[in-house]
């Protein structure tokens, strides 16, 4: 079962996750006793790269208009600032004592500070880009919603011209979220929903056709609007299905069985 | 392209598995 729920993150944070397991293990069994090297330069080598993702992680809230991404990464910042003083520390004791038990406890801690850290900046930040893919889904909800307003030739023409790019749009944003989930059961509820709405959108089209020239010659009124209703349910109904699969990171376990 | 964040989140595990690895290879020998 895979454990991070994007390919991203994975790629990211599986390798660390292991090592620091490995290391955290080791210490619990007490296997850790030997001298250890002078880690000054490795130690400075994560200071830098946290140092650099600190900048980069503050640019992003500033640019962001996203209230929540501004909310959720300033703490994940400061958990992996605050993890790299506990390296740079451990450092220090150690070249004084190569031995030394509390600077083995910072490393440790230190190392599972910047694993968590990342962890949750990561998570915060693809949430933030979950989020921007919604709101296209709810665009294309918002033409959907207007659709019984299109009674002529002319608005019909209108209404596809609008809603065609956004239609394509939210293809594109999902059938790429799609690829960078890790799990199979929520990827394929996407593709199948997916293809849903675009099996759906040339019916939606003739269905309104059908409703524009039932009320021109006065003939099949309710039946064409029933139909075209029921083609603009069927399209909302797997939009928001789109929008509940895209915002779940959780593994059902029922779903795994 | 990856976002500038998500690059340097990587830089960053990278450089801490490879103080991890440092760790354990000493503990382990």
């Amino acid at each position: 079962m895979p454990v991070f729920h994007t390919k991203t993150i994975e790629s990211i944070l599986e390798p660390v996750a292991q090592q620091v397991s490995r290391l955290v293990i080791l210490h619990e069994e007490a296997e850790d006793g030997n001298a250890m090297p002078d880690l000054a330069h490795p130690v400075r080598a994560v200071k830098v790269a946290v140092d650099n993702l600190v900048r980069v992680g503050y640019d992003t809230i500033n640019s962001s208009e996203d209230q929540i991404l501004k909310q959720d990464m300033p703490p994940a910042l400061s958990r992996v600032e605050q993890s790299s003083v506990l390296l740079l520390q451990a450092s220090e004791l150690l070249r004084a004592d190569p031995y030394s038990g509390p600077a083995r406890k910072k490393l440790i801690e230190g190392s599972r500070g910047i694993l968590q850290g990342t962890s949750a900046l990561l998570l915060a930040f693809d949430e933030s880009e979950v989020r921007k893919i919604i709101r296209v889904c709810k665009n294309v909800l918002e033409y959907l919603a207007i659709t019984e307003v299109v009674d002529r030739m002319e608005d019909l023409v209108t209404y596809v011209k609008n809603l065609s790019p956004v239609l394509t749009k939210m293809t594109k944003e999902v059938d790429n979220r799609e690829k960078e989930l890790t799990h199979q059961v929520h990827r394929d509820m996407l593709v199948r929903s997916l293809e849903q709405v675009k099996n759906y959108t040339p019916v939606l089209i003739s269905g309104v056709k059908i409703f524009i020239t039932a009320k021109q010659t006065s003939q099949g009124i309710p039946d064409a609007q029933s139909g075209r209703d029921y083609i603009v349910k069927k399209m909302s109904d797997e939009i928001h299905e789109i929008i509940r699969v895209l915002q779940l990171t959780t593994y059902d376990e029922d779903e795994w069985d | 392209d990856a976002h500038e964040m998500v690059k340097q989140a990587r830089h960053l595990a990278q450089a801490t598995s490879q103080l991890v690895s440092a760790i354990r290879n000493q503990a382990e020998t």
